[in-house]
């Protein structure tokens, strides 16, 4: 329905002018309806200006630049909408250091009402889960989760959760 | 609702049954290119319903099939099983008095294909209702595949518009 | 030949003359994300005759002049120059005898562009005759950009056979 | 023409023949004409198998095995035809760690022929090269190269290049 879609365009637009200065320390983005007149049509741009920067067209922005700005948007939705669980699969690929620990900090932020699955191959974000599962094919062809390591600070959080019941 | 596991048995490099627990807040993968990583993501998208065989990096929905290596011949099925716990309540009235939802889909070389919730046999419609129902859906921005995060910055306004009406 | 190097000023982030050489095998540019590493990229690439302005990211040619910054205004024109090393004698018959060949291209936010070759002002004609003939070319397979690697995977077979072509 | 067509696609495809087994550390893989009667026409499929898998459509690939053969095909066409100059920009993101390893020793057995620039935010990568540019912006929006680093190995191999002139 038109006013449905208007109050979740709003609700996620809030959501992203707010996320996305978290997650570049700074700038300013938001949404906007390429057709304001036409609820059931309109198209949705997105302007997005990274810190100390002039607004420009988005597809002139970074391959990191462009991953942050996805993120800001795909987590702001989810904060208007959780889902139970969130995959991420190599989302990180793309990031500097500074912006894998910014993008894992938000991942962590989200926690409190999904579950996240991330697949990595950057030793940070290694050290930023909960626990980590270990695929390899010790036999070509098979898939074998051969490890599992839970992270000490996880640990700690559900000794303390299991506890308190 | 919560994922509180994966079953895969027989789905692309996961011949072998293998269970993976989501105990945890953040959970994470790793290990070397082509080991099964992004297969894991391909099992949850199918068992949650994907009809798009091009949408698993296939030709053919059959190519979920293990299809064999050198050391081990094909399989004959494909079956992946989500269980979700229910302790939090956000469940379907029609389930609300399982303390566990198991979500079973099993495909066939032959071509057979079931769908199962909590053992019993049911329509491809009941799991996309169900999963519509916790929230999970096959929501577009709760499952970013790998290498396709870039897409919703490069996508046209009108195709963006179809993540807000997801959302809404 | 090989590229000695490359001078930038006023193309998109280098608003400030830079000079880039090019003395070794293999050189590494790192930074952070949004730094400018790829738009080093798209300056080499204008330099040698880019006409689409999408190849560079941008929607008109205009958009790889230095737009301006919080604390700069924008500039007028953006030029790239990038230099090469005749010693190893691959080099077109017109320009044997030149110990360096200086490409230059310019573009003023009025819209008046201008190709250099040495100093001297040249067609656009010129100066893809010139990387043809050194073999630099626009070809296909010497510039991956960001993100890119895996088209020529995903690519039709049609589409693969025009990098063969541009090999031949 | 049509023979040059075909020479020049089976030069290519006997480096690929060779290239891959060696950045996969075995298995095998080939080009493949779809219509061998037409020079003109004809598209170029690409068949893949890594070790001890078995061979099967290309899509069905992970990421960085992808990414690794289209390197193996990129440097095919590179021994059949050198550009003076290879610019490989993040080539390396989706590479698990003996992966990236392997993509750098091939494009240093490359370096007879063709100047290769990297760009790259992986560690081990930074190590393999001769020398490192840092681009940074101290001043937001606004692009300086900062520091050169010369490797220690380049710079033995540059000292006995000039004093062999
Ligand atoms: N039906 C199947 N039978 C057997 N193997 C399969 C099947 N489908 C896919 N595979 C194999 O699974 C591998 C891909 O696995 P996956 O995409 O999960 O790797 P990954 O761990 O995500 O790697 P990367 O880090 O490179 O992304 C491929 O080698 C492919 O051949
Ligand atoms: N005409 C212009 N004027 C000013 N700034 C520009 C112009 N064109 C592009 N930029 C800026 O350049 C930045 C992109 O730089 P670039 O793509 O080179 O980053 P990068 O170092 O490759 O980063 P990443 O590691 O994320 O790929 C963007 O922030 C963009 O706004
Ligand atoms: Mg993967
Ligand atoms: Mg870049």
């Amino acid at each position: 329905s038109r006013r449905l879609f208007k109050e979740t365009f709003e609700a996620v637009n809030l959501k992203f002018q707010a996320l996305f200065p978290k997650l570049f320390r700074g700038g300013e983005a938001s949404l906007r309806l390429t057709n304001p007149e036409d609820m059931l049509e309109t198209g949705i741009e997105i302007l997005a200006q990274p810190p100390g920067k002039k607004l420009s067209s988005i597809e002139l922005m970074s391959g990191g630049e462009k991953a942050l700005t996805a993120v800001s948007l795909i987590f702001a939705m989810f904060q208007v909408k959780p889902s139970p669980f969130c995959i991420l699969d190599e989302v990180d690929a793309p990031l500097d250091e500074a912006n894998v620990a910014r993008y894992n900090e938000a991942v962590r932020t989200m926690t409190d009402r999904s579950q996240f699955i991330l697949i990595t191959h950057i030793k940070k974000t290694m050290q930023m889960v909960d626990v980590l599962y270990g695929v390899t094919m010790p036999e070509p062809g098979v898939s074998k989760i051969v490890s599992v390591q839970v992270n000490d600070s996880a640990q700690r959080r559900m000794n303390a959760a299991l506890s308190a019941r | 609702v919560k994922i509180k596991r994966l079953e895969i048995g027989g789905f692309k490099s996961f011949v072998e049954r293998t269970v993976i627990q989501f105990d945890h807040d953040v959970t994470g993968i790793v290990g070397p290119n082509g080991c099964g990583k992004s297969n894991i993501v391909d099992a949850i998208r199918w068992c949650m319903g994907e009809q798009s065989a091009r949408h698993l990096r296939g030709r053919a929905m059959s190519d979920v099939i293990f299809s064999g290596s050198d050391t081990r011949p094909g399989h004959d099925f494909a079956e992946v099983t989500i269980v979700f716990d229910t302790a939090d309540g956000d469940v379907p009235p029609a389930y609300s008095s399982f303390p566990e939802i198991a979500v079973t889909r099993r495909l066939h070389r032959n071509g057979d294909s079931e769908y199962l919730i909590n053992k019993t046999q049911v329509r491809l419609q009941d799991v996309t209702d169900l999963f519509l129902g916790t929230g999970a859906g096959t929501k577009a921005y709760s499952i970013i595949e790998q290498g396709k995060v870039g897409l919703i910055v490069s996508a046209k306004p009108e195709e963006r518009r179809l993540l807000i009406e997801e959302a809404a």
